[in-house]
Order: C-alpha cells, then sequence, then structure tokens
C-alpha cells in the first residue's frame, strides 16, 4: 500500500 | 499522519510561501539560485507522477498540487516576470543542471525497488531533491549579504528535512512494515547538506549579527 512504501509522504 | 510529518510539511510549505511572497512583495528575487528553483520544479513533477493514478487522501493532493504550483511560479517569475527578473544574477549563479541531474538520473536506472517508469522517477525525485540546494548553498556563500528572508528559507527547508527524519523514525517504530531505505538514505544526505548552513544560522541568531557564511 502507498503507506507501506512511504508513497504517502510529498 | 504524526506530529513531525505534519511539522515537516507545514514548514516546508511555509518555506516555499515565504519564498513566493518575497518575490512577489518585493518583486526581487536577490539572493536566490533560479538552478535550484528549477530542479525542485523538476523533482516535484517527476516524484507527483502519481497524481494522475492513485489517489491517497485531499491533503496528499492538495499538497502536491501547492508544490507544483508554487515551484512552477518561481521559475516563472524570476524568468519571465519583467521587474523581477532583472533583480536575477545570472553571473553568480553558475552551477549546471546537469552536474546534479545526470548522476541523480544513473543512480535512479540503476538503484530503484521496481524497474517501472513511474518508480524510477520517483526514486529520481529523491536522489535529485537531496542535492537540489547545493546551487543555492553555493550562492549563498558567494552573496555577501544574506537578506533575512534567503536566510529564513534556507533554514526552513533544512528544518522540513530534519523533522522528515524525526517521523521516518517514528514511523519505524510505530508502523511494522514501514521500511523504505532509499527514502532514508537520500533523506539524510540532504539532511547532511544543510548542517554547515545550520551552524552558521544559529551563530548568527545567537550573537545577533547579520548571516555571513565564511568563503
Amino acid at each position: 500500500t502507498a503507506a507501506e512504501s512511504g508513497k504517502d509522504e510529498l | 499522519m504524526n506530529i513531525f510529518r505534519l511539522a515537516g510539511d507545514m514548514t516546508h510549505l511555509v518555506s516555499v510561501l515565504v519564498l513566493l511572497l518575497k518575490i512577489h512583495t518585493i518583486k526581487s528575487c536577490a539572493g536566490i539560485s533560479l538552478k535550484t528553483q528549477e530542479l525542485y520544479a523538476l523533482v516535484f513533477t517527476t516524484r507527483y507522477l502519481d497524481l494522475f493514478t492513485d489517489y491517497i487522501s485531499l491533503y496528499n493532493t492538495v499538497m502536491k498540487l501547492i508544490f507544483l504550483g508554487s515551484s512552477f511560479s518561481i521559475v516563472w517569475y524570476i524568468r519571465r516576470h519583467k521587474i523581477v527578473r532583472r533583480s536575477y544574477d545570472k553571473d553568480q549563479d553558475t552551477f549546471r543542471h546537469y552536474f546534479i541531474v545526470l548522476p541523480c538520473l544513473v543512480l535512479a536506472l540503476l538503484i530503484h525497488h521496481k524497474f517501472t517508469f513511474k518508480e524510477v522517477m520517483w526514486t529520481f525525485s529523491l536522489y535529485l531533491e537531496a542535492v537540489a540546494i547545493l546551487p543555492q548553498l553555493v550562492l549563498l556563500q558567494r552573496t555577501r549579504n544574506i537578506d533575512n528572508l534567503t536566510g529564513q528559507y534556507v533554514f526552513l527547508l533544512g528544518a522540513y528535512r530534519a523533522l522528515y527524519i524525526l517521523n521516518w523514525i517514528y514511523r519505524h517504530y510505530t508502523e511494522p512494515h514501514y521500511v523504505h531505505w532509499i527514502t532514508w538514505i537520500a533523506g539524510i544526505v540532504q539532511t547532511l547538506l544543510y548542517a554547515d548552513f545550520f551552524y552558521y544560522y544559529f551563530q548568527s541568531w545567537k550573537n545577533n549579527v547579520k548571516l555571513q557564511l565564511p568563503a
């Protein structure tokens, strides 16, 4: 998921 | 979202707004590196390709659009605005884009998590962001008189990176699957680049004298 791969950060 | 991440994002946002407001109100970009600003525009463009493919949150989307919009506005002001562009000191801002962009691109092609266009571009943006401040730091060192706003802009950018490191440490302990070593290494390198600047910034603040970097 986005959170697990750090893609939820800017 | 933890407090470090939010504080980091807000610091980043304020840094960009400080710069944009400075340029807009005093109609001058003295002391600002166009090279760094163009590299940031490239960083945001390559990182936020997922705007078209994934939806994470409203916060995420809005912030991405703000960063894209503000970075391109700043570049536009320095390049095209008929008054602002006159204050741009081209002869001092001599760092070559390709010295920074090419190595980052090669590194992203070699070291990434997945060999897809989006993932390589995302990785490239992380490497590029880590070193994009270099032309600005070189320019600061050449400019004997650093105005307050430029100093604050660079300080806020550095603070944003430091807060992101705290955010990663926090997430590392609270989210067991959260491991992202490329982000970590690029982020730590980026923060270290500010160490020298931070030292002189705090010295000038403590002694209440104008910020000057040694030649």
